[in-house]
């Protein structure tokens, strides 16, 4: 079963036309293995990334960097994982 | 423990492939004279591709409904399960319902992508495309909400095996795809086509290829405009609404826009609800709920059709 243990998901907000284009290239980088759950499109919809672990730290850096307005939608997307498996099981019995 | 019937079934919980199977099976045992089990297809893995058939007569158009063309969208095929139970309850007992079902057949795909839902069970919780291996790509799967033949290869899809936007090597070329594409032909007849996604809350008419206005524009976009406020009559959920290259992003080879141009002018995509916390992994304690609400949304629109048949 994969895991994603210490993955978060980012709810971002983007100003203008030109923090989607940010955006954008950040979504294009392949070596941060991002999941794209909401795509940047335009500003008035938001942005949700699930970035692994081992991202986070770029991809909070580019944030910042760019003073994209952004926080945590989910902290740790393993314990939503097991905590909606624990409940199907639970309930099974 | 499994229910023995569909009274006992937990629709506040997701379920299994299998347990889906199950409540289908027991869902036509209960009422053999409202409702068919058609098998319309495999998938690629050789799993059945089910479509539950509420009629009440001969001879019927009918309205489409599918739910969880992408698998991790969990709610959504919760949601399908609880409409088809909310279909066998409401008929003969809720007026409006009931008109609809005497006039229309509803055609019900709970689980549009078996393959990839069992992947999400089984292995992957955030998989959300087909299963079907890309030759000279070790990246599996294509979006199967990219691969219909409507813009196909254009803007707004991937050429990428690895992208989740992957639209295919072909057209059609996903069995997923292909056997809803052969049964739409082959019906001839079917008058309204809803796909059900989440999350997002959004309420989209085509085109997604193109920025060219659909002919039916202005009287999809009133309807959409009812359909969301009947929606929100339950539980304040907001939608937004518009053509899907307006509201949310250019997209090629979708769903909604094939059947569009096959001549079905009842054609929408839903997104349903993003609570802003959980994305994919909507509690469950929300299926009901979101069902209910969007469920009052379907209503508008197969209203609309039952009153406009063309």
């Amino acid at each position: 079963l994969k895991a994603f243990e210490g993955d978060k998901v980012l709810r971002i907000l983007a100003k203008n036309e030109d923090q989607i284009s940010l955006l954008q290239d950040l979504t294009e980088m392949d070596q941060l293995q991002l999941d794209i759950w909401k795509e940047p499109t335009h500003p008035t919809l938001p942005v949700d990334i699930h970035v692994p672990f081992e991202s986070l730290q770029s991809v909070k850096a580019f944030l910042e960097a760019n003073e994209i307005e952004h926080y945590i939608m989910i902290n740790d997307l393993q314990a939503l994982i097991d905590e909606e498996r624990h409940e199907m099981q639970s309930t099974r019995f | 423990i499994e229910p023995r019937n569909t009274d006992n079934f937990d629709y506040a919980q997701y379920h299994t492939l299998d347990e889906i199977n199950a409540f289908m099976d027991m869902l036509v045992a209960e009422n053999p004279n409202l409702v068919t089990k058609l098998r319309i297809g495999s998938s690629y893995e050789q799993r059945p591709l089910y479509v539950l058939k509420f009629s009440s007569g001969p001879n019927r158009p009918g309205f489409w409904i599918d739910t969880g063309i992408h698998s991790r969208e969990w709610v959504t095929q919760a949601a399908g399960i609880w409409f088809a139970k909310k279909i066998v309850i409401d008929y003969g007992r809720n007026q409006a319902f009931t008109a609809i079902l005497n006039k229309m057949d509803i055609l019900l795909e709970i689980v549009t992508n078996p393959d990839g839902y069992h992947y999400t069970h089984t292995t992957n919780r955030m998989w959300r495309k087909t299963r079907k291996p890309n030759p000279g790509s070790s990246c599996v799967g294509v979006d199967p909400n990219r691969n219909w033949d409507a813009g196909f290869g254009g803007p707004g899809a991937s050429s990428n095996p690895c992208m989740e936007t992957y639209r295919g090597p072909s057209a059609h070329s996903e069995s997923e795809v292909k056997s809803i594409v052969d049964y739409v032909k082959s019906h001839g007849n079917i008058k309204g086509f809803i796909s059900i996604h989440s999350y997002s809350q959004m309420l989209m008419y085509p085109y997604g290829y193109t920025k060219t206005p659909v002919p039916n524009q202005p009287e999809l976009h009133d309807l959409a405009r009812r359909a969301i406020a009947n929606l929100a009559s339950l539980y304040g959920t907001k939608y937004t609404y518009g053509s899907i290259i307006t509201t949310i992003y250019q997209a090629s080879g979708g769903t909604i826009d094939w059947t569009y141009d096959q001549g079905i002018k009842y054609s929408y995509t839903f997104e349903l609800r993003d609570t802003g916390r959980y994305g994919f992994l909507l509690p469950a304690n929300q299926i009901i709920p979101t069902a209910q609400e969007t469920w009052l949304g379907l209503m508008t629109i197969m209203q609309h059709t039952k009153d406009n048949l063309y």
